[in-house]
């Protein structure tokens, strides 16, 4: 059981690194977002989705700018 | 408008929280909002209870998931008063709701305002700095692997997944942006904020803005 857990994080892992250079590739100047490992890292992106991504999505009125009045 | 404005520099944010392995994003941002238009009023700074609106909200589902939506609108229906987190601690699960007697003190909703400021992100600055921190619906699929720095890229809109409290931006930069507190705990990203990008409605985080009256 815990090779297969050992084996599911690695593939996590592998996969991470793998975004880790897309996402980094368009980072172009200093105060650009960086991405690399985090505590997150060993979860696939649907593992995370699931257990963190969990608000539903609300919609609004479009905001229709400040009342004038007088 | 002030061309930098954060809400933390008046001490009227709480320090980030860790929500762990509960989808209970939606319940830190709206509680987050409540906390610092409290203080915003002169009251001292107190931490709500995030475990209350999670077991209470029954729209919504607990670590499930939920929406600021659903649990603003079932705050101003019911005024259930929220009490400090001393007294009905986070636990990251769902439990059974707690009652207190009416008597009992606590910060109640008086009511909210929600829109979309798609394309009109400096108005959002406006009410920002109005209304304090806002409660946004963001898309975080790529904040998996976010270690800092202004997020410009990966980020769509219209496909929001988590729920955020929007507490500052700057715009004295050659990139302006937002400040944004997340629930992922103080080790993640710039000591638990997010910044992105004001402009382009990057991440949806203009799509669906929530500011609290009390």
């Amino acid at each position: 059981e815990n090779s297969a857990e050992s084996h599911r994080r690695l593939l996590g892992l592998q996969e991470a690194v793998k975004r880790h250079a897309l996402l980094n590739s368009v980072s172009t100047t200093p105060q650009s977002a960086k991405y690399g490992f985090t505590q997150f890292s060993d979860l696939s992106q649907e593992e995370f989705k699931d257990l963190y991504l969990r608000a539903s999505t609300d919609r609004a009125p479009l905001f229709s700018g400040l009342k004038i009045e007088g | 408008l002030p061309a930098k404005f954060d809400w933390r520099d008046k001490a009227v944010v709480a320090p980030v929280q860790n929500q762990q392995a509960c989808g209970s994003c939606w319940a830190f941002s709206v509680i987050g909002a409540m906390q610092s238009v409290h203080a915003i009023g002169g009251s001292q700074l107190e931490q709500l209870s995030v475990q209350q609106v999670l077991d209470c909200s029954f729209r919504n589902e607990g670590c499930n998931g939920g929406s600021i939506s659903k649990a603003l609108s079932w705050l101003k229906q019911t005024r259930v008063k929220l009490v400090p987190q001393s007294e009905y601690p986070y636990k990251a699960k769902t439990g059974i709701c707690h009652f207190f007697s009416p008597s009992h003190a606590g910060v109640a909703l008086m009511n909210f305002t929600a829109h979309d400021f798609s394309g009109q992100e400096v108005a959002m600055m406006g009410e920002l700095v109005q209304r304090g921190p806002l409660a946004v619906v963001v898309d975080a699929v790529s904040w998996q692997d976010y270690l800092g720095g202004i997020i410009q890229h990966h980020c769509s809109s219209q496909y929001s997944n988590h729920a955020v409290l929007v507490v500052g931006y700057d715009t004295t930069g050659d990139i302006p942006y937002w400040i944004v507190q997340n629930s992922w705990g103080a080790t993640w990203g710039n000591e638990g904020y997010v910044y992105i990008k004001i402009g382009g409605n990057i991440c949806g985080i203009a799509d669906y803005v929530a500011a609290v009256f009390l």
